[in-house]
């Protein structure tokens, strides 16, 4: 399942 | 990264440029919204608050995109409301910022995903995004038409959320990343785009000028 990474685009 | 996200920084940049130059080679602000701009400021600071914390060297291109969202959306602020305010058409740019801001801080308390003050910042700043191009498209139907150049700055600002929208289908599809706030925000900012992408679509690239009511 997909991960809720951190926000790492601007 | 990807090329959809590259070609959203890209068209954002390309965005921020196209409104300077209009402001800076007209020497006017006319059909510009100057609470826009200042939301737009608003959500760069919220977001890259990290920069102002603990200030790294500018290591990558990153934190150089940052810097120049900042300083450029700053600088277009002043230019509005100080250096060409005598341009600025304030009585069009009546749509009240607060009952933008308010729901957006809001809702940013209450769906987040981290309760801590820079993922509140951030969330408000992504929330508030969405709706920031509100005044500018309210300013447009009250004066009943748009600059060609408005209106390609506008093309530039509404395509770079839209592939940012494919950027996060690319990611997750192939990094199975997603990012939930990010990408319902992103979606509702780009819907509320579809009636002026259809405008400039029927109308600028043909080379007539947007005049409301269509």
């Amino acid at each position: 399942p997909p991960t809720q990474s951190g926000h790492d685009e601007l | 990264m990807n090329i959809f996200r590259l070609f959203g920084d890209l068209s954002h940049l390309a965005a921020i440029a196209i409104l300077l130059l209009k402001i800076w080679k007209t020497r006017s602000c006319a059909g510009v919204s100057g609470k826009t701009q200042l939301l737009f400021a608003v959500c760069f600071i919220t977001r890259y608050i990290d920069l102002f914390l603990h200030f790294v060297s500018l290591y990558n291109t990153e934190k150089v995109m940052k810097l120049i969202y900042i300083s450029a959306s700053v600088f277009t602020c002043y230019l509005i409301f100080f250096k060409f305010k005598a341009t600025y058409d304030g009585n069009h740019d009546s749509m009240r910022a607060e009952f933008l801001i308010v729901p957006a801080a809001g809702l940013a308390c209450l769906i987040n995903t981290k309760f801590d003050a820079i993922e509140i910042l951030w969330t408000f700043s992504i929330y508030l995004e969405a709706v920031a191009i509100l005044p500018q498209l309210f300013l447009i139907s009250k004066t009943g038409e748009a600059e060609t150049i408005t209106s390609h700055y506008l093309f530039a600002q509404g395509s770079y959320r839209a592939l940012y929208i494919l950027n996060w289908i690319y990611r997750y599809h192939y990094e199975s990343h997603v990012d939930t706030i990010a990408i319902v925000a992103g979606v509702v900012q780009t819907i509320l785009y579809c009636d002026f992408f259809y405008l400039y679509i029927t109308k600028v690239v043909k080379g007539q000028k947007i005049v409301l009511p269509a």
